[in-house]
């Protein structure tokens, strides 16, 4: 089973 | 007051087309650099970032910074109205809650103007900062189009792995598991037939198939494709619209549970 990540995981609000 | 006049107008309709499937309301930005989009999808796992820039326009004009929120299956409506050949042309008033689309066909014997309202939309803005891939992947478009489609009817998920030998992408289902290998290929008559691989390190990470299969819809605006790969970090997969700009879409990576 894998785990989906999220774009904000990574990239910071601007 | 703004108005876009892109003579090619059948890149705005094929850019509609490859977004519209994963983005529902966005904002249209305009500024001095050109016409821009960045919108994620609504479970915040893929986001596309969209530039067309002000000097591939004929004419380019946008007197202050304006963003303008759209449906974009009601703008998809718009330009569905517009002919293939047609001139596209993007108005706005400052102020106004609408956007004008005009088009003339190339002889200019029929010209059409369609008013959409805007709306407001409440988006995020991710910033996402230039980054050095470890691997960087330039494929024939339909290619890469076609093997998400054929891994998609055997599993949910794609396993993208670089190496010296090539690209591999793999997937597992219930009836059985798939693996497509690209080697490097420049020994091609045309150029946008090769594939050419970059690889500083080697790389592999997990993708739902789902929004690989909806970023393939921007195939018709390039016959090449370009994915830049890095361990722990979400993919990005460009299509070159024309000369005059992009469309790129980042997906974050799955892991294993």
């Amino acid at each position: 089973n894998c785990l989906q990540w999220r774009l904000k995981e990574f990239y910071g609000t601007q | 007051m703004l108005e876009l006049r892109l003579v090619q107008g059948s890149l705005l309709k094929k850019v509609l087309e490859a977004i519209k499937e994963l983005v529902t309301d966005a904002n249209f930005d305009c500024s001095a650099t050109g016409f821009s989009l960045q919108a994620m999808d609504s479970s915040h796992v893929a986001l596309v970032a969209l530039l067309l820039r002000s000097e591939g326009f004929e004419h380019y004009r946008c007197d202050r910074n304006l963003s303008m929120g759209m449906n974009l299956n009601n703008v998809s409506k718009m330009l569905r109205c517009a002919g293939n050949d047609d001139i596209i042309t993007l108005k706005a008033d400052d102020g106004s809650d609408t956007v004008t689309f005009m088009f003339e066909s190339p002889n200019q014997d029929k010209i059409a103007d369609f008013e959409m309202k805007l709306m407001d939309i409440d988006s995020e803005h991710l910033g996402i900062p230039e980054a050095e891939y470890h691997a960087i992947v330039k494929m024939p478009s339909a290619e890469f189009a076609r093997i998400c489609k054929d891994l998609s009817s055997i599993g949910d998920t794609v396993v993208i792995s670089v190496t010296k030998e090539g690209v591999k992408f793999s997937t597992r289902g219930d009836i059985g598991n798939a693996n497509i290998v690209c080697r490097q290929n420049t020994t091609v008559d045309k150029p946008e037939e090769a594939t050419i691989i970059e690889m500083q390190e080697p790389v592999s990470l997990t993708f739902a198939l789902r929004y690989m299969n909806s970023f393939t819809k921007a195939t018709p605006l390039s016959n090449t494709v370009t994915i830049s790969l890095s361990s722990e970090l979400p993919v990005v997969v460009e299509y070159k619209v024309a000369d005059m700009g992009y469309i790129r879409f980042y997906l974050a990576p799955k892991i294993e549970d």
